[in-house]
């Protein structure tokens, strides 16, 4: 009894750390219990709920799910609410999921626990902090604490197969949970007449839709005494490899191991890979890139310090250079991921970091190349495989910052390696 | 010097703002390859002899010493030895607690042996079909061998000795993934 009534008071976190970013529906109303007795009604026209759209607590957006199979549009809503239940939300799902399928405009809800509750549980005795600590999974709730302190054995970082996540360990105990996505922007062509006729080119990044279209992924995962890896693919051309090292001494950050191309072009459409690196942080609206490797500066959605901003390219304008490095914080902590080469990068969702991987175009963009950026090998697009290094380092903690740097300049200046064959006994070696 | 000569010339033409951005035509962009990897294998020599050197106490230790392509997991070497070396340097000022090693091989049992004899664990990792399938590539490599470097000193080497286990049979090639098998 008491281990439930310890689940149920902690449930927002329960779900939100067992489900990361996609929590489901129950979770946004259980967050404001006055409404979780009144279904969610939602507005024919603008996919918010009218009554309290300014609490909503939800975004919009058009992440359009392709299913690599059959690309066939699937409506995600449908697969997230699926198999809830409905006992804690008294969310009335099969009556949600048909004012969905009619509404057919709220694609995805994004939540974000705005507030974190303090749970004031009296203090576990022992044998009840026992009991709960045998779950591998168990999270232990402070109660003077607000912070929800995540137990886990060792601080290295581990992943869900099911709903593909990782858990990124904080430096001070407990962990992130980043979920991520690999998706392409559709690139404009225009005659190159006029700044709003560009074609996206070499120097010119202008795809010719809001949202990206986002890739359906498939997951496995390999598991041993050196390296457990989720390997993701999301269509033939777009893989990931997402690789934890069990060694005590590699902890506190993940690798991720990605191979794009060759890009098709047969639908005469260009395309710009990015990847999607989905956090619950609330960030608002500020990220920081670093300019040639040297100090960090920090961007701010739709603003430049300089001058008042009226931006044309919603997306393009608030991509920025990143040569090693791209980071979003909170008051408490800084999630960042290293690049091993110069990439365009932003932060265009809360919580989010969204980096340019790869891109094939079939246009010139009239700013001196008289070619499109259209590089093949053997008659195909480019293959290309890189790396990312998650870390996410403890604003207060100096130790955790310079492990930071360090782990920067170690990822852009990597052991070298060289081979030699040798016919010398292991002894004479 | 003229090895190292060529890779900081090579580096200075790099520097052009379409090397560094891709603001180039393909054919170019070719040409800067072309260039550049001619130089660093150029400065790979230089390493070679400085690890012969290091490892023979003034005997003649002349080992052919090849630089492996990595980023698509391939590497001649490793692939048909039944016994290699690999030496890694550390190229930071500090001593670099932990390296994960990742050496492209095919599907064998595999013995690596420490700088102080002790053999150290490794495991077994099925390269990604998505990494085996690029068409550039030239690699009869189906796995990598990986293993955890510890204590690499600043600027300094370490060599590994890695052989294929007496009495393993190359296994013929298996869609399961091993680690699922030995599971």
């Amino acid at each position: 009894k008491r281990k439930m009534d310890f689940y149920e008071s902690v449930n927002d976190y329960w779900k939100n750390v067992r489900e990361q970013s996609f929590v489901n529906i129950e979770t946004i109303d259980a967050m404001d219990k006055k409404d979780v007795e009144r279904p969610v009604k939602l507005n024919q026209d603008t996919g918010f709920d009218d009554e309290d759209e300014k609490e909503a607590k939800f975004e919009n957006t058009e992440k359009v799910f392709v299913n690599t199979d059959n690309d066939k549009y699937l409506d995600p809503t449908l697969d997230i609410l699926k198999d809830n239940k409905e006992d804690e939300a008294n969310v009335n799902i099969a009556e949600l999921q048909k004012l969905i399928k009619e509404s057919r405009i709220v694609k995805q809800m994004k939540h974000k626990p705005a507030v974190k509750p303090v749970v004031n549980l009296p203090p576990l005795s022992e044998d009840e902090m026992r009991m709960l600590s045998d779950d591998p999974m168990i999270v232990q709730v402070y109660p003077e604490a607000e912070e929800v302190v995540m137990r886990d054995q060792a601080s290295n970082a581990s992943f869900n197969v099911e709903n593909p996540a990782i858990y990124i360990p904080h430096p001070s105990g407990g962990f992130m949970s980043v979920s991520f996505d690999m998706a392409f922007y559709r690139a404009a062509i225009g005659d190159n007449r006029a700044p709003s006729r560009r074609s996206s080119g070499a120097y010119i990044f202008r795809p010719n839709v809001t949202k990206p279209f986002i890739y359906d992924k498939k997951c496995t995962s390999i598991s041993g005494s050196i390296v457990n890896e989720l390997r993701c693919v999301f269509t033939e051309y777009v893989s990931l490899s997402v690789r934890s090292y069990v060694h005590p001494l590699l902890v506190n950050w993940v690798e991720i191991d990605w191979v794009i191309g060759s890009i098709p072009i047969e639908d005469n459409i260009g395309k710009e890979i990015v990847a999607m690196y989905n956090s619950n942080m609330i960030n608002n609206g500020e990220f920081y890139t670093d300019s040639n490797g040297r100090q960090m500066l920090k961007r701010k959605l739709n603003y430049r310090p300089q001058w008042n901003l009226t931006l044309d390219e919603p997306i393009a304008g608030n991509y920025y250079p990143v040569t090693n490095k791209i980071s979003i914080e909170d008051d408490k902590y800084r999630f960042s991921v290293l690049t091993d080469r110069s990439e365009g990068g932003a932060s265009l969702t809360e919580g989010q970091i969204e980096l340019m991987l790869h891109r094939r175009l079939l246009e010139d963009d009239a700013f001196g190349v008289n070619e499109a950026l259209n590089e093949t090998a053997n008659d195909q697009g480019l293959n290309v495989r890189g790396n990312h290094w998650l870390v996410l380092s403890d604003l207060k903690n100096k130790d955790s910052l310079i492990y930071e740097r360090k782990k920067l300049l170690e990822h852009h200046l990597r052991p070298q390696m060289i081979f030699a064959d040798t016919q010398i006994s292991k002894e004479d070696y | 010097m003229d090895a190292i000569d060529e890779l900081k010339s090579t580096m200075g033409v790099m520097q052009h703002h379409d090397a560094v951005t891709g603001t180039e035509k393909a054919h170019v962009a070719h040409d800067y390859e072309r260039m550049l990897s001619a130089a660093v294998a150029g400065a790979v020599e230089v390493t070679a002899e400085a690890v012969n050197k290091l490892m023979s106490n003034n005997g003649t230790v002349d080992f052919k010493w090849h630089r492996c392509m990595l980023n698509e997991s391939s590497c001649h070497v490793s692939e048909h030895s039944q016994r290699f070396m690999v030496s890694i340097y550390n190229p930071l000022a500090w001593k670099l607690d932990a390296i994960p090693v990742r050496i492209p091989v095919t599907e064998q049992k595999y013995r690596v042996t420490a700088p102080n004899g002790d053999y150290i664990e490794t495991q077994l990792v099925p390269i990604p079909k998505e990494v085996i399938e690029i068409p550039t590539r030239k690699s009869t490599a189906t796995h990598e061998l990986v293993f955890v470097a510890i204590k690499v000193k600043p600027l300094g080497y370490k060599n590994f000795f890695v052989e294929v286990e007496p009495n393993t049979v190359k296994r013929e090639k298996r869609s399961v993934n091993r680690e699922t098998k030995d599971d």
